[in-house]
């Protein structure tokens, strides 16, 4: 049997013109988020607690689209979702349209915890969350700038911000395509969010 | 989106997964992450985690191919990950995290980055984008 491992991810699809700066601070965040966890292992945690703690951190921090930062919907809203599952006994729960709970995957895991349900969405959610006693906040707590600004330019494009196309064939690196504006969506593929 | 795999010192594994969604996407609609089997899967071989075009994932149920060419072919971790990656998502972009209950970690993605990072116990550690 092999020691304990964990893995983070912040979301595929990365704009290839990410400024230098940004790439920076999302690899400063993804080294915290690893070093809570190892030291949380460590101390022995189990498997289920540390994938909590670290996504909870993840969600908290606004540079990725989960929790505060999230992407906005066509009304300008934010609408979140979430899935934990414990390996042991495939225990598992799921929320989405989670629009004022502060930590969604803390109430996916009380989902699967303190309901008969594995998944529960929108309104139905929210009730689950009032009941449980989780930390709820306004809507804007989870709408940044950033955010404001990359919807305002997919609506004038009539466009839903998928995330990057691998570069066009022939061009070797991802400084080729900094050089090629390419456009999707009927954007320049620069002004893309993360995802 | 964000997620975390983790298999911890007594061989367990899991996974969890939470996002915003798509900028711009219909008020109601819902993407891979909450799907158990597509965005999030874990059992007592693996932990997986998946990001990108959620509507891809969904039609690949990316997750728990991972887990069911660990279970079924006796592919190993990144085996399982890179069959998916390379098979499972037609025109769809997407990456994804595992873990397996024998510490090991493995990824892969088809779009142009990832925001990723592994450690394990013997301290290897990496984080990347591209």
């Amino acid at each position: 049997m092999g020691g304990w491992a964990i893995a983070v991810h912040g979301g595929a699809g990365v704009d290839p013109n990410l400024p230098q700066e940004r790439q920076e601070e999302a690899k400063q965040l993804l080294t915290r988020c690893l070093n809570l966890g190892i030291s949380s292992l460590r101390s022995s945690f189990s498997a289920i607690d540390v994938v909590e703690l670290i996504v909870r951190e993840l969600e908290s921090d606004p540079l990725f689209n989960s929790g505060r930062g999230s992407a906005l919907t066509e009304n300008g809203k934010v609408e979140m979702e979430a899935s934990i599952m414990d390996g042991s006994g495939r225990r598992c729960g799921a929320v989405s349209g989670i629009t004022t709970v502060k930590n969604p995957i803390s109430l996916a895991r009380l989902v699967m915890e303190k309901s008969p349900h594995s998944y529960l969405a929108f309104s139905g959610a929210e009730e689950f969350a009032k009941q449980q006693g989780v930390e709820m906040v306004d809507n804007n707590y989870f709408i940044t700038e950033d955010n404001i600004g990359m919807l305002k330019l997919a609506k004038e494009a009539n466009t839903i911000m998928f995330d990057y196309r691998i570069p066009l064939a022939g061009s070797e690196s991802c400084s080729a395509v900094v050089e090629s504006p390419i456009q999707m969506n009927g954007l320049p593929i620069s002004v893309y969010a993360p995802e | 989106t964000v997620g975390c795999v983790v298999v911890d010192s007594e061989g367990r594994c899991a996974a969890a997964t939470s996002t915003g969604g798509l900028m711009n996407k219909m008020t109601g609609r819902i993407g891979d992450s909450p799907l158990i089997g597509a965005g999030t899967y874990a059992c007592d071989l693996c932990g997986v985690s998946c990001t990108g075009e959620g509507e891809a994932i969904i039609r690949g149920t990316l997750a728990r191919d991972v887990a069911a060419l660990m279970e079924y072919k006796g592919l190993n971790l990144q085996e399982a990950v890179d069959y998916v990656i390379k098979k499972r998502l037609d025109n769809g972009k997407a990456g994804l995290i595992a873990v397996s209950n024998n510490g090991e970690v493995a990824y892969g993605f088809n779009s142009v980055g990832m925001f990723r990072g592994f450690a394990t116990e013997d301290g290897f550690m990496d984080v990347g984008i591209w």
